[in-house]
């Protein structure tokens, strides 16, 4: 176990065992702002946690963000631990973040596809998708980006258990998923909602199973433009800023349709840096640099939702 | 633990729906084993594709032949994941 989190070195790549016990070497450190909270089980029968960083409160206003539910997007986890350590060593000292935590909470789910993390630090580096065996195919798991109940099964997913972006049997069929939809669900005051994933630079929000506006396109493009240039100032890079559907490409079932649909206006997913040319495979010593200016941007988006309470 | 020896990852430019259409094609040809990393999805988008050496000479070819320009994005993939895991393995230490 690590002895504390200041030894924990946020500028390596890690397993899902060592993100585990850090998780409680951090909860330790800042009893009065962390807790680790069990959302449920994996397909593998892996525990699933938050973190919950809070100052007290009953069912607060919260922002929501999660990172890895791609297992191969290994810089998206190493950002949110380097992000939930900054979360705690911020409080208390820096007036921003400060003011929200009195007043809201923040979620921080590190590795939201545990299974798939594993897979790809022991068998398959590559591997993106869920653990989940599929009745009608010997090909494995969905991606889990692609499962949510947002016009599931729609363009942009595939139907062929083999493909990376199989949309799994029925909306909400893993159970990573699942987990998620019934925790925001059961919160029911989730105001923000962020996935971080990697790589090629791109700020977006809904909508990526249409390519119509969303009622609330404006504001959030404004949002996401804002961050955008937040998170360039520190080292030069340029993030892209819209819909799914414009900036990338229609896919359907993804997760930020969903709480957005459900309510949760401020729904954004990052795509981080890759300025190296080096896909999911960024080396360690971008870790700190990409999660520093990520942190930029989250804190934009953080400071509009206490700002604009709704 | 799986091997990508010889992988290499191309960053393909998309200029025209022509392209997209046989970068599409190509991608459900299942038997080449293509990993698209950013999948083929409209023009002016370039699309990063993980390719196995069993295939690189034929998707090299096939996009020579069509007039596409490419660049080799990652030379060796398991380079990169030996030298990852090393990394690893001295931060361990």
């Amino acid at each position: 176990l690590e002895r504390s989190a200041k030894s924990f070195n946020l500028g390596a790549y890690h397993t899902l065992d060592t993100i585990y016990n850090w998780m409680d070497t951090l909860k330790a450190q800042y009893p009065n702002l962390v807790s680790k909270i069990q959302i449920g089980w994996t397909y593998e029968h892996r525990e699933m946690y938050v973190l919950k960083f809070s100052t007290g409160g009953l069912n607060r206003p919260a922002i929501w963000i999660d990172s890895g539910i791609h297992a191969r997007e290994w810089v998206s986890t190493a950002t949110a631990i380097w992000t939930a350590n900054k979360i705690a060593t911020l409080y208390g000292n820096d007036a921003s973040l400060t003011t929200l935590l009195n007043r809201m909470d923040i979620f921080l789910l590190i590795t939201a596809n545990p299974d798939g993390y594993v897979f790809t630090h022991t068998s398959n580096r590559m591997w993106r998708k869920t653990r989940s065996r599929n009745s009608a195919s010997s090909c494995i798991g969905v991606d889990p980006n692609r499962n949510w109940d947002a016009g599931f099964a729609g363009p942009g997913a595939s139907t062929n258990p083999c493909s990376d972006s199989y949309h799994g049997p029925y909306a909400h069929s893993e159970v990573e998923v699942k987990n998620i939809v019934d925790f925001v669900k059961s919160h029911g005051n989730i105001k923000s909602f962020i996935s971080i994933h990697s790589y090629s630079q791109l700020l977006l929000y809904p909508y990526g199973y249409k390519c119509t506006n969303t009622k609330d396109y404006k504001e959030l493009d404004s949002i996401g433009k804002s961050a955008a240039s937040a998170l360039q100032s520190l080292y030069g890079t340029k993030y892209q800023v819209g819909s799914i559907c414009a900036a990338i490409y229609q896919a359907s079932g993804g997760s930020i349709d969903w709480t957005y649909d459900n309510g949760i206006k401020y729904s954004f997913a990052f795509e981080l840096r890759d300025t190296g040319r080096y896909g999911f495979l960024l080396p360690a010593n971008q870790i700190i640099p990409t999660a520093e200016e990520t942190w930029l941007g989250l804190k934009s988006i953080m400071e509009y939702v206490y700002d604009h309470p709704y | 633990q799986k091997l990508f020896l010889g992988n290499q990852v191309l960053r393909i430019k998309v200029d025209d729906d022509e392209h997209l259409n046989i970068l599409k094609s190509l991608e459900n040809q299942q038997h080449l084993e293509l990993d698209f990393w950013v999948p083929p999805s409209k023009t002016g988008l370039s699309v990063d594709v993980r390719v196995p050496p069993a295939s690189l000479q034929v998707i090299k070819h096939s996009l020579e032949a069509n007039n596409m320009q490419y660049s080799v994005m990652i030379e060796d993939v398991q380079a990169i994941l030996d030298e990852e895991q090393e990394q690893m393995k001295e931060n361990r230490r």
